[in-house]
């Protein structure tokens, strides 16, 4: 199974 | 005083279609360079990135840095009023907190004014790292849609696997297993029908379908799209505006548990 990844853990928010 | 004209209203009625499915509002950033949008979907798993270049528009002029928060809806509601042959100018005053849109049929004897309210939206930029991808495809978009469609059929996820032989698209699901190929052309026609890899690594990675069919959306934009993989980063689907800019899209991969 696989779970649906986020973008905030990949890229910083500034 | 903010001014961009754009012979081609058609340009901008696709941009917004190409992003309305995943963005209920987002902020247009206008400054001397151009127009620019960056926006994560509500989930925070796809970003759109919009560039238009102020040397695109066939006028453009921007005295002050402008950010204007728009619904999305809204505006798509306005862009379905213009023709497609009609000329769009954007205007808007310094600290205004209105935008207006103006359509001008080719022979100037129709001409219609929209003002549209602006919201103040919260701004949250990503730092996007400068990545130096294992694989790079190029491929017809209409191909990517349909293949995208297709496997949309089968389950929720698409695999998208990258090796020098060429890309493999897989799902699976209660109905089976379907599997796409497509090998690097060796020659064709014309170049948009083209499929090119440049790969350093061989890549696998999992995707949503959701996302990859609202990407696909961008479609009518532009012939080819070319998708960036490496392995446990973002996807970028990119799509090249005509002569004016590009539209980014990227997507989080589904990660093994």
């Amino acid at each position: 199974t696989t779970t649906q990844g986020r973008l905030d853990s990949f890229f910083k928010i500034s | 005083m903010f001014e961009a004209r754009l012979v081609q209203s058609s340009i901008l009625k696709k941009v917004l279609e190409a992003i309305k499915e995943l963005l209920n509002e987002a902020t247009f950033d206008c400054s001397d360079s151009g127009i620019q949008l960056q926006a994560m979907d509500n989930s925070h798993v796809s970003l759109v990135s919009l560039n238009l270049r102020s040397d695109g528009f066939d006028k453009y002029r921007c005295d002050r840095n402008l950010s204007m928060g728009i619904n999305l809806a809204s505006m798509s509601k306005i862009m379905k009023c213009a023709g497609n042959d009609d000329v769009l100018t954007m205007k808007a005053q310094d600290n205004a907190d209105l935008v207006t849109f103006m359509f001008e049929s080719q022979n100037q004897e129709k001409v219609m004014d929209y003002e549209m309210k602006l919201m103040n939206l919260d701004q949250e930029h990503l730092g996007i790292p400068e990545t130096d991808y294992s694989c790079v495809i190029k491929l017809p978009s209409q191909e990517f849609a349909r293949i995208v469609r297709d496997l949309s059929q089968f389950g929720e996820s698409v695999v998208i696997s990258c090796t020098k032989e060429g890309i493999k698209f897989s799902a699976g699901g209660d109905i089976g297993n379907a599997n796409i190929k497509l090998a690097q052309t060796s020659n064709v026609d014309k170049d948009e029908d083209a499929v090119t890899i440049e790969m350093q690594e061989p890549v696998s990675l999992t995707f949503a379908c959701r996302y990859l069919n609202s990407f696909a959306k961008a479609t009518p934009l532009s012939p080819q799209v070319q998708l960036s993989m490496s392995a446990d980063v973002p996807l970028v689907v990119e799509y090249k505006i005509g002569d004016i800019g590009h539209i980014r899209y990227y997507l989080a991969p589904k990660i093994e548990d």
